[in-house]
């Protein structure tokens, strides 16, 4: 099961 | 997330063997308690706490979704703090923290791999 949204939360995090 | 818990445990039929013979063909797929969570992140001061909490954010990036826009939002609000002086929020470190550190232990989980 993929999680895009997920992913792009914790990117901009990151950021 | 305990609702999620619960309901992916039918993914994982091989883990009762005396409950299932095969795969259920009965599968249903869980988008609810993702909007329970995008509900409960509209509480910014409970989502702040919650997601400051490395035992519960380990719960929830260790977890498959269904839908993971729920957890995206509770996320996204929970790591953010707004103080009553300004318009806009900031990043509300002590869960943010928590979160990447979390997502890290969580890799494989988080890139549905």
């Amino acid at each position: 099961v993929d999680h895009p949204e997920l992913r792009d939360v914790l990117d901009g995090l990151r950021d | 997330l305990t609702v999620q818990e619960r309901s992916s445990e039918q993914y994982r039929p091989d883990t009762f063997p005396w409950v299932f013979d095969s795969a259920p063909d009965d599968i249903v797929e869980n988008t609810g308690s993702g909007g329970l969570l995008s509900g409960a992140g509209r509480n910014q001061d409970t989502a702040n706490d919650l997601l400051s909490d490395s035992d519960f954010t380990d719960r929830l990036l260790g977890r498959q979704w269904g839908d993971s826009a729920g957890v995206a939002d509770f996320v996204g609000r929970g790591t953010t703090h707004r103080p009553p002086e300004l318009d806009n929020g900031v990043v509300y470190g002590p869960a943010r923290d928590a979160v990447l550190a979390a997502a890290d232990d969580h890799e494989d989980q988080v890139a549905g791999s």
